[in-house]
């Protein structure tokens, strides 16, 4: 048995949450918040059976790893007659930080 | 040392938390949910020396363990003159997963 | 790879988490309550290299370790013409409970 615990973006979180649960996968969740940024971001508490963590892995992937947006920026305040073509901006999103640890004993009392 | 990490129900929560602290258990809680029913549940992170851990298992066994509870449950809306014996229902409440983590160091500053 | 778990009280939250990322420590904090006075503290996931733990250790120590304060106590209601020397009472504040736990993979998705 091992518990792998995931810190992904809000955004990601309930996508992840379902795909999990949907393939029978056991998950509770934590609201936890990034030292950094400060901001809000989820933690995942997830008990898992040695060969079945491949298969989380890959969830986890599909799901959250980190990747190019393109936003329009918001336009600044134009004078009249000006005129501007906004660009898309790239930014990143998602990523997920995994820590797989050893399960000495597990029970389901 | 062992952190045991207790996911019980939230109408155990108190109950497990006062039998802990009244045995001289150290006990932190966390609000947490599940991912299938997305309710609150709450985790215990709960360091303890492996002398310890037979005893603490106990008091989870008897405070969390999943049993049975006979609900009466809410009538229907019932025609005049009309007379129903509810029966109880039986209901599964209670249950607790537990996690045991080997700890490396444990230091109290 | 260690997972670090510290547990601290609120008062000592914010610079403890400021510390750690000026040190380019990756840290995700977690509010927590204690089992016991079932006040709110702070808890924290900390991944960290094998050859930082030392240093992360002195930052907790520096930050977090329980300390005297001296507070003035709220003077009684005194009688008027009553004069009363309030004498400064000694606290106990601060204080860290760190676990530390050997972590199997890691990976940042
Ligand atoms: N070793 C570790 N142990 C425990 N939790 C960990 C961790 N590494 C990352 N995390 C968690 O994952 C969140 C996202 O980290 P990521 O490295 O993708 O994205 C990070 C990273 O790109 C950047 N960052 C973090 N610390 C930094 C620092 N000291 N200087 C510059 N940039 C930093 O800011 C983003 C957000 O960081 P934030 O702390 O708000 O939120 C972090 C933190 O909650
Ligand atoms: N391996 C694991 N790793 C981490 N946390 C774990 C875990 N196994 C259980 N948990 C946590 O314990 C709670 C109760 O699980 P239990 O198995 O007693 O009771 C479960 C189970 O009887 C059922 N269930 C869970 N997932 C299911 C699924 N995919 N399909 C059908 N039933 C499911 O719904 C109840 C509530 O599940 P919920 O997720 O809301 O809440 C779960 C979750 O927070
Ligand atoms: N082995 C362990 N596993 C998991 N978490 C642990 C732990 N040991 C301590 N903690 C966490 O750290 C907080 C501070 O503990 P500390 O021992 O400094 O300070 C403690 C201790 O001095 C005292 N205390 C705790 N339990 C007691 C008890 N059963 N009887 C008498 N005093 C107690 O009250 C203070 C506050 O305790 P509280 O439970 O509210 O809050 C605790 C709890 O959240």
């Amino acid at each position: 048995m091992r518990l792998v615990i995931v810190i992904v973006q809000d955004v990601d979180a309930s996508s992840l949450s379902d795909s999990l649960t949907s393939e029978k996968f056991g998950v509770t969740r934590i609201n936890t918040a990034g030292g950094f940024l400060r901001e809000g971001n989820a933690s995942f508490l997830i008990g898992v059976e040695e060969k079945r963590l491949g298969e989380l892995m890959g969830i986890i992937r599909r799901c959250c790893v980190t990747r190019t947006q393109y936003v329009n920026p918001l336009p600044p305040i134009m004078e009249p007659g000006e005129f501007l073509m906004p660009y898309p901006v790239e930014v990143q999103v998602g990523g997920a930080i995994v820590f797989v640890l050893n399960v000495d004993r597990h029970e389901k009392l």
